[in-house]
C-alpha cells in the first residue's frame, strides 16, 4: 500500500479539500475519482469565489456555462464537459462522460442532452447576482469585453459586431499587441479567472 | 476555477477541474478547464498538476502536461510548476496564472506568475486543510 494520501487544489477552497480528503479515507475502489468528484462539486455548490458553479461569470448573453474535467491517472480514462448549459453539477456530468461513454469531451447543447439522458436535472444557472453582473456590464457599454478586430469598435460598443477587414493592421488593433495583452491580463483577477 | 489533484493510499492519482470561466466571455467560449493537459493532467506513474488563471493563454501551452513531464525527469513539484509557468511567460510576459503540482511520492508545491497565488493542501498527518501562499515568480 502507498503510504500517503494527498489532496491539493488551486485557491484557498478549504471545504473542497476537506471533503476530497475524506473521500480518500472511505472504502471505495475508486477513491481517487470520488475525491475529485466530491471536491470539485463542493465548489460548484458553494460557488467558490463565484468562479465555480452556477450564478457566476455570465457570458455576453448573460448566461452562465460550465466547463469541467476528470482524469484517471491510472487508466487514463477521462470525461469532460465544455460550455455545459443549464446543469449545475458539471463535474458529475464529466464523470458520467468518463463512465458511460468512450469519448473524452462533450460540449454545448450535446453535453446538456447527454446530461439529461443520464438523469441530471435541467435548471437555470442564472441568479440575481449573475443577472446584476450582466446588467452592470451592459450599462457600461459592455466594457470590458474580449472582442477585437471588429466594427463598431469593441472598446465603446456592445455586441453584435461585424469583422473588421484583415488587410489593414491599424484597423485590426486599437493598440499594440503588447498593450492588448496587458489589457486582457488586467481582466484576470482572483474573482475572474479560469 | 478549481483545479484539483489527488493521490490515494493505493498510489492511484486523479485530477479534475470545474469552472464557470471568465466574466463577460464571448458566448460559446470554452476555457482551459475542459482541456486535458491545460487545466489539469495526471499520470499515476509520475504525478499530476492543475492550473488556474488566463485559460485562453494556458490552453496554448498545456502547462499541466508540461509540469508532469518535468516531474517525470525527477524535478521537484514546485520547480515543475515554476518551469511550466515560465515557459508561458517567455511568450506572454504579462500572463497571470497559478499552478499546483503533486508527485506520486506525495511531494507537492505550487507557483504563481503575475500575482500572489494561494493553494490548499491536505495530506496524511494533517488534521485540516492548509492554505499555502506563494509569491509571484
Amino acid at each position: 500500500a502507498h503510504a500517503a494520501a494527498v489532496v491539493i487544489n488551486t485557491w484557498p477552497f478549504a471545504n473542497a479539500t476537506r471533503v476530497a480528503f475524506a473521500a480518500l479515507t472511505a472504502s471505495s475502489p475508486q477513491q481517487h475519482l470520488d475525491a475529485i468528484t466530491v471536491g470539485c462539486n463542493r465548489c460548484e455548490v458553494e460557488q467558490c469565489d463565484f468562479t465555480v458553479g452556477y450564478g457566476g461569470s455570465p457570458d455576453t448573453n448573460g448566461e452562465t456555462t460550465l466547463d469541467a474535467m476528470i482524469l484517471d491517472g491510472t487508466t487514463m480514462d477521462m470525461g469532460a464537459v465544455a460550455q455545459l448549459r443549464r446543469i449545475k453539477a458539471a463535474i458529475h456530468v464529466a464523470r458520467a462522460v468518463l463512465h458511460h461513454t468512450s469519448h473524452s469531451i462533450l460540449a454545448g447543447d450535446g453535453a446538456l442532452e447527454f446530461a439529461k439522458m443520464m438523469g441530471f436535472q435541467e435548471e437555470s444557472l442564472v441568479t440575481p447576482y449573475s443577472r446584476a453582473l450582466h446588467a452592470e456590464w451592459k450599462q457600461q457599454h459592455c466594457q470590458p469585453n474580449y472582442f477585437r478586430n471588429v466594427v463598431p469598435a469593441q472598446n465603446s460598443s456592445c455586441p453584435p459586431f461585424k469583422p473588421a477587414g484583415w488587410g489593414n493592421d491599424s484597423a485590426m488593433y486599437a493598440s499594440s499587441p503588447d498593450e492588448e495583452q496587458q489589457r486582457v491580463q488586467a481582466l484576470v483577477t482572483q474573482q475572474n479567472h479560469d | 476555477t478549481i483545479g484539483m489533484v489527488v493521490l490515494d493510499t493505493k498510489g492511484d492519482m486523479a485530477a479534475g477541474t470545474s469552472s464557470n470561466g471568465a466574466n463577460h466571455k464571448v458566448a460559446g467560449r470554452v476555457g482551459d478547464a475542459a482541456v486535458p493537459g491545460a487545466g489539469a493532467y495526471v499520470d499515476s506513474a509520475i504525478g499530476g498538476a492543475a492550473a488556474t488563471g488566463d485559460g485562453d493563454v494556458m490552453m496554448r501551452f498545456l502547462p499541466s502536461f508540461h509540469a508532469v513531464q518535468e516531474m517525470a525527469k525527477g524535478v521537484h513539484p514546485r520547480v515543475a510548476c515554476e518551469r511550466a509557468l515560465v515557459r508561458i511567460a517567455s511568450k506572454y510576459p504579462h500572463f497571470k496564472g497559478g499552478m499546483v503540482c503533486l508527485n506520486r511520492m506525495g511531494e507537492f508545491g505550487g507557483a504563481g506568475h503575475g500575482w500572489n497565488f494561494s493553494f490548499t493542501v491536505q495530506a496524511t498527518g494533517m488534521s485540516e486543510p492548509t492554505v499555502v501562499h506563494v509569491d509571484s515568480i
